[in-house]
């Protein structure tokens, strides 16, 4: 797979999300 | 005669020769076998690995007596409500976690051995209609359940006697939760699929629904079994109980899907098909070890794959005891165990 069928890929996408998700 | 079907049909063979008998244990008070699995067990100084074997109202223990004998160390006795499953706890030492109910899974048991008392005893860790269940290192237990208005999605940090030290609530999604997998090496991820062929992702620490992601109506009722973070990719091995039959790819019993967790789009890394002609026809049931996948086929057979390569490795034809009914990864990948309903295990290397 390339990342352009993924979209922008990002290494720490578990904290970012946890930073943005309702607590 | 199902092996002499395989032999041409397969990649290069059947290929038993990757899976080595090791051992065999039977249980001749076992009429009809439910689970097997195995436990980390501490006693006299030394850690050993046992198996456990459930059958619906008993779940027995075993220890090695030597190279390829077992013997059984304890039977609990379980009679009000059916066994259903044994959960295994990865990495946790001398408890047996196991699910009981009559259609759903009614209640959650912890079976230990108390030092104190020099005995064996259960404690009750969990009752309602349990949908999916998941016993994470640390000993944590995940559960979902179900009552007539919501879904509730708890964590239960278990204790070494068999107690909860702490319990924290996940949001649930609006879908019903089929199964839970730990995300290999993420000790605070955890993921799920839904009624709703959806990936879901939490944070166990905080408790928050990171992100749903769709798998896709080609493969409906998909289970995760595994996953893994890597390169900012959210790798997650599914199996597809109710997958038809197509004529690209045959019948896919896992497939391994790249999840992109910030967009949440997927692809399909690889897939891993039954084998070909009347041996396979369908996936009964199975287990995931890291890369490598074992299921029961409707043929009776037992079937391996390295789900990363997306090749069958192995397959064991049912034996002269008749149908294979559970396949099952011993801790730590240590063994494949192959059950028959009338409770005879056998161990395989792999």
């Amino acid at each position: 797979c390339s990342e352009s069928d993924l979209g922008p890929i990002s290494l720490n996408w578990f904290e970012e999300l946890s930073a943005e998700a309702p607590p | 005669d199902v092996a002499e079907q395989l032999t041409p049909l397969l990649p290069g063979g059947p290929r038993e020769e990757s899976l080595h008998f090791v051992s065999e244990l039977k249980d001749p008070s076992c009429s009809c076998a439910v689970d097997v699995s195995t436990v980390w067990w501490a006693a006299a100084g030394r850690r050993e690995l046992r198996v456990v074997t459930a059958s619906e109202s008993t779940v027995s223990l075993w220890e090695p007596l030597g190279p390829d004998s077992w013997g059984k160390v304890h039977t609990w006795h379980l009679t009000e409500i059916p066994v259903i499953q044994i959960v295994p706890l990865p990495d946790t030492c001398n408890l047996v976690c196991v699910a009981l109910g009559e259609l759903e899974i009614g209640e959650i048991r912890l079976l230990l051995y108390s030092s104190e008392t020099d005995s064996f005893k259960y404690s009750l860790v969990k009752t309602g209609n349990i949908k999916a269940i998941v016993g994470l290192k640390d000993r944590r237990l995940v559960s979902s359940s179900r009552t007539m208005q919501e879904q509730q999605l708890e964590m239960v940090l278990l204790s070494e006697t068999g107690g909860s030290k702490d319990r924290q609530t996940l949001m649930p999604p609006e879908e019903t939760v089929t199964a839970f997998a730990e995300v290999e090496g993420m000790r605070e991820a955890l993921v799920g699929t839904t009624a709703g062929n959806s990936v879901v992702v939490w944070n166990l620490k905080t408790g928050q629904l990171l992100r749903k992601m769709d798998i896709g109506y080609s493969y409906p009722a998909s289970i995760c079994h595994r996953a893994y973070s890597d390169s900012g990719l959210l790798f997650v091995i599914l199996s597809h109980p109710h997958a038809k039959e197509s004529e690209s790819c045959g019948s896919p019993a896992f497939r391994v899907v790249a999840f992109n967790p910030r967009t949440g789009r997927s692809t399909g890394v690889m897939f891993s098909c039954l084998p070909p002609g009347r041996a396979g026809r369908r996936y009964l049931e199975g287990d995931v070890w890291d890369t490598a996948g074992a299921a029961v086929l409707t043929s009776g057979a037992v079937a391996v794959w390295d789900l990363l390569r997306g090749r069958c490795t192995a397959v064991l034809p049912p034996g002269p005891a008749g149908h294979w009914a559970l396949a099952r990864w011993a801790a730590g990948g240590a063994a494949l165990l192959a059950g028959h309903r009338n409770g005879t295990v056998r161990l395989y290397r792999y």
